[in-house]
């Protein structure tokens, strides 16, 4: 469960569309 | 010497590329490299797909993700539906560790305005947070979700109108620097280390 307290955006930036690092994954 | 082995019309193109990013000749092969994977692994015409670019990401190329859907509508800037090698290597190089900041911060804000309004609004900050629980093992209740949004906008909304201009988020970030992580990907700073084979047949030295 997230804490209520979290900022909207630092969950927004958890999501898996925004790591682009997998691109590099061989 | 520039011994890149594609076509005169690509080579020119790679030191383009070159010249108007944080990357070098050999990084911009290097990518070349990784473009030509990407765009070949379902549909061989020298583009990145959508599905193409769901499949790189998620390893699965039906796979829905409202925040993959923006990245690649971002990288496609000509708007055509597919990522060509030159926004490819633009956009990436908004990643690279040396980017400027402002560059980074505001390619997130252009993310988040959904509709392209010129504001992230209170619903679209709800419409993001919804769907980030929608993809994770995340459970929060409604009145949780309202919470957090309201929370988040009187923290970013500065003048308090109910949207979040530029100038408000390049604030909100000062504050949170936390936000544009993902923004940098240290793989660029190294990523003819990435590809090590690609080095070993390039001629090209920087």
């Amino acid at each position: 469960v997230a804490p209520v307290t979290m900022n909207a955006f630092e969950l927004i930036s958890k999501s898996q569309g925004l790591n682009l690092s997998s691109l590099f994954e061989k | 010497c520039f011994c890149f082995k594609k076509n005169a019309k690509t080579a020119k193109l790679v030191l383009f590329l070159a010249s108007e990013t944080a990357f070098t000749v050999n990084e911009v092969e290097a990518l070349y490299e990784l473009f030509k994977k990407l765009s070949s692994s379902i549909i061989n015409d020298g583009f990145i797909h959508k599905e193409e670019f769901q499949l790189a990401l998620f390893q699965n190329s039906s796979m829905q993700n409202l925040f993959a859907d923006r990245v690649f509508d971002l990288f496609d800037v000509k708007r055509n539906g597919v990522i060509e090698f030159g926004e490819f290597v633009r956009s990436l190089s908004i990643f690279h560790p040396e980017a400027p900041i402002e560059d980074k911060i505001a390619f997130v804000f252009r993310l988040y305005d959904l509709q392209q309004t010129g504001y992230i609004e209170c619903e679209e900050v709800k419409k993001m947070v919804l769907a980030l629980l929608n993809e994770s093992d995340l459970s929060l209740s409604d009145e949780a979700v309202e919470s957090i949004v309201n929370k988040t906008m009187m923290d970013a909304d500065a003048k308090g109108d109910g949207k979040i201009d530029e100038a408000e988020w390049k604030e909100f970030v000062a504050k949170h620097p936390s936000l544009i992580k993902n923004m940098t990907l240290p793989y660029l700073k190294d990523i003819t280390m990435a590809f090590p084979s690609f080095v070993l047949n390039s001629e090209v030295q920087d």
